[in-house]
């Protein structure tokens, strides 16, 4: 839709995301019982779900989203952090999907160690302490407006979007995101995919070098800055390929 | 994940978080929203 | 209710109680939950076109009761039009009326929201002519790739697009606004058919014919040359001068790619000085 892939959206999202930022060192200032470990234990469950429900690439993002706010601002024990998950990605699938995931299959995914009728009670204990704010910008919200900027033939974009798509998600597993603007992620998993497939252009925009200052500029943020955090994403990519491979 | 939840205590927990929270709003707006009547007197003046 | 606050700020404010019938399995249901939602993103930004949500209150009984306070308005466009005086409404007041209905579309679409449900009754008019656009159960943060189910607007004020149930984006909202308009020279309703079969003909036989590469190859009715009528939006609005015919006209564009967006629609010459 023209009307949506605009500089003035893209402005407007920029001012909105800082306000769906979780705080970064909530593990040191407010949880007792939870530890970083467990965040990615809880997190890899979850995408897994997601996955294997087919959810919209969004849900998954948009859920770790709601748990790091809400672990931001609530002590939690850890025998609830998979409710807190549970519920998290029952609310992202209410916000993104048609047919949102039921509470009972969400029970089964937890082996039902929990029960419909906590799932329903966390979900309004979340919603208040998410203030019902539950519209966060994700990274999946800049990925179309970075495409759209790019001088790539369409089938090239769909590939480099589904890339970028898995870094968003990847990173929503890290606990070294957990503060990142959505913007930087999405600028980052783009440029990372851009190297990874070795994208080469008539014109020079896409070599390492210009598409990050391009990128910067047009997120508004430090050059370095972003390639520090692409340079992240792209250990991350290769730690999680040497596990995926030892397993 | 993380050992299984003491079932009865997440009930009760959770249903005492939540009524504290609905206290509060009904403290802020002076308006019983449970019962949905006002609760003179208070910041606003409520009428049908 | 409705209550004033004693102290400042000295606002007007409303409840609304919903009692949701839910089965025990689906909670809070998604299209409140997305409600709230976009009302609360787009509070950030404290535009005075939307209408506030100021609190939400849950409680589980037997059914979900849910208690929204909104910043209270007077009256709706429906009620406003309704007790209009024959006459009709003073250009100034359709210009006034019309800007601050098109700013409050701009920030919903710049926004990525779709309102999908514009109508006069979901249109919010203070004492003091002030214009807030209400009511987004139908709402929803639009994005290119999820597929928007086709319950969406109230028939009358319903895009061709979408009474052919093909796809459709920000723009059915400003069909809706184009409907509007053509209302608040008519004092009644532009488009008011019982079916959808009947409402795209009553469209095509005011707008005129579409060429046929702007019919929606998907859609669920066939492109039929003989719907063409005699009349003209025109003479349907005899009274509108050159520059307001061709701003309905801009609004009321059968193809949604061709359709103006809110934007350009401010800067339409009939909105200057």
């Amino acid at each position: 839709d023209a009307n949506l892939l605009n500089d003035r959206v893209l402005q407007t999202m920029l001012k909105a995301e800082d306000n769906y930022l979780p705080s970064a060192n909530y593990f040191k200032c407010v949880q007792k019982d939870i530890v970083p470990y467990m965040r990615r234990i809880v997190a890899t469950w979850m995408l897994e779900v997601c996955e294997e429900q087919k959810c919209e690439e969004e849900v998954f993002p948009l859920a770790m989203n709601y748990l790091d706010r809400f672990l931001s601002v609530e002590p939690t024990k850890k025998s609830r952090l998979q409710l807190l998950g549970a519920t998290c990605m029952f609310l992202a699938s209410k916000m993104k999907e048609t047919i949102p995931l039921t509470a009972e299959k969400l029970c089964i995914y937890t082996d039902n160690s929990i029960r419909p009728s906590e799932l329903l009670q966390m979900e309004l204990l979340t919603l208040n302490k998410l203030k019902w704010d539950l519209a966060s910008v994700t990274p999946h919200d800049f990925i179309e407006h970075f495409l759209s900027k790019l001088p790539i033939h369409q089938e090239t974009k769909q590939i480099l979007r589904k890339h970028a798509q898995t870094f968003v998600a990847l990173c929503a597993t890290d606990v070294k995101f957990i503060a990142s603007p959505p913007s930087m992620v999405a600028a980052g998993s783009v440029a990372a995919a851009v190297q990874g497939l070795h994208l080469k252009s008539t014109d020079s925009i896409l070599s390492s070098q210009n598409l990050t200052d391009f990128l910067s500029q047009v997120i508004k943020s430090d050059p370095d800055c972003l390639r520090a955090c692409q340079e992240q994403i792209e250990s991350l990519l290769e730690s999680s390929l040497r596990q995926a491979q030892q397993q | 994940l993380f050992g299984m939840p003491n079932h009865e205590e997440l009930q009760r927990e959770l249903s005492e978080r939540l009524r504290e929270i609905e206290e509060a709003k009904s403290d802020k707006w002076n308006f019983d929203f449970a019962a949905h009547r006002p609760l003179p007197p208070g910041r606003y003046k409520w009428e049908p | 209710y409705k209550a004033r606050a004693i102290r400042e700020p000295q606002r007007l404010v409303a409840v609304k109680k919903l009692n949701i019938p839910v089965d025990s399995e689906s909670g809070i249901p998604a299209f409140m939950i997305r409600e709230v939602a976009l009302l609360k993103k787009i509070e950030f930004f404290n535009h005075p076109n939307i209408v506030k949500l100021l609190n939400v209150s849950a409680t589980w009984k037997k059914t979900l009761d849910l208690t929204l306070v909104f910043e209270y308005v007077d009256q709706d466009l429906s009620t406003f039009l309704a007790k209009a005086p024959q006459t009709g409404l003073s250009r100034e007041m359709i210009k006034n009326l019309m800007v601050q209905l098109l700013q409050g579309l701009d920030f919903l679409h710049v926004n990525m929201l779709v309102h999908r449900d514009l109508k006069p009754a979901n249109v919010l008019i203070s004492g003091q002519g002030r214009v807030k656009i209400a009511d987004f159960g139908l709402a929803r943060i639009y994005t290119s790739r999820i597929a928007l189910t086709p319950c969406v607007v109230t028939l009358w004020y319903r895009a061709p697009e979408v009474l052919l149930h093909s796809s459709y984006t920000s723009s059915v909202d400003m069909w809706s606004a184009g409907c509007i308009f053509a209302e608040f020279f008519l004092l009644r309703p532009l488009f008011c058919c019982l079916s959808e079969v009947q409402q795209l003909q009553k469209i095509i036989e005011v707008i005129g014919l579409p060429p046929e590469e702007d019919w929606p190859a998907e859609s669920a009715v066939a492109y039929s040359p003989n719907w063409a009528g005699d009349r003209t939006l025109s003479q349907m609005l005899p009274n509108l001068d050159l520059e307001e015919n061709e701003l309905l006209l801009k609004l009321l564009t059968f193809n949604p790619l061709k359709r103006i967006p809110a934007s350009k629609a401010l800067e339409h010459p009939f909105f200057k000085g």
